[in-house]
């Protein structure tokens, strides 16, 4: 879970 | 989505129109590297692959093809518009920036999260934009001749690097777990060398000034 929710972003 | 993170997102997207404006409307691109948008065209061509296996949102979606149409289009306006071409600085141009490319694809090889072809290239494209920005800088010091669209691009792109860090900051106190070390440290190194790189534009500008 750590690295997907940062590629949420731009 | 929190308001550094909105507000970063339309500076990015800001500078990128000036410097299409100026490329556009005066059909010149004194002052520009190629090489830094070459770079940044590679950055978000690997970011953004995964544009077909993932959904954020409409928003996400509209952005990355903002940026990836924008930073080729900005290209080959330099490399094939006649009349825009024979404005570019080539012979001060010269910043090896395949250079950079091969260091950042090595490191990414060597420091990912996980060793899968996307995950690698897009740790690629986060070690590959924090200095993308290089050949930029190296031209400006090379020509001295930074005009008013130039320096708003370049202190556009600075407050966009800056408004991302303090979206991160305000999502680790919110967001639970949100920790991510490989963009930090990224993000942080590429800020500085806008940071250095404002601090003497000041200092020049400053002794201008004296002088006048």
């Amino acid at each position: 879970s750590s690295q997907s929710d940062s590629k949420d972003e731009l | 989505m929190n308001i550094f993170r909105l507000a970063g997102d339309m500076t990015h997207m800001f500078s990128v129109l000036v410097l299409l404006l100026k490329i556009h409307t005066i059909k010149s691109c004194a002052g520009v590297s190629v090489k830094t948008q070459e770079l940044y065209a590679i950055v978000f061509a690997t970011r953004y692959l995964d544009i077909f296996t993932s959904f954020v949102s409409i928003y996400n979606t509209f952005m990355k093809l903002v940026f990836l149409g924008s930073s080729f289009s900005i290209v080959w306006y330099m490399r094939y518009h006649k009349a825009v071409h024979r404005t570019y600085d080539r012979e001060q141009d010269t910043f090896r920036h395949w250079f950079l490319v091969l260091s950042c694809l090595l490191l990414a090889l060597l420091i990912h999260e996980k060793f899968t072809f996307l995950e690698v290239l897009w740790t690629f494209s986060l070690y590959l934009e924090a200095v993308a920005i290089l050949p930029q800088l190296v031209l400006l010091q090379r020509t001295r001749n930074i005009d008013n669209l130039t320096g708003q691009y370049i202190f556009l792109l600075g407050g966009y690097r800056g408004l991302y860090i303090l979206n991160w900051i305000y999502r680790y106190f919110t967001e639970p777990h949100f920790v991510h070390w490989i963009t930090w440290i990224t993000g942080l190194v590429q800020t500085l060398l806008y940071a250095d790189f404002f601090y003497y534009y000041f200092l020049s500008w400053k002794n201008n000034k004296k002088l006048n």
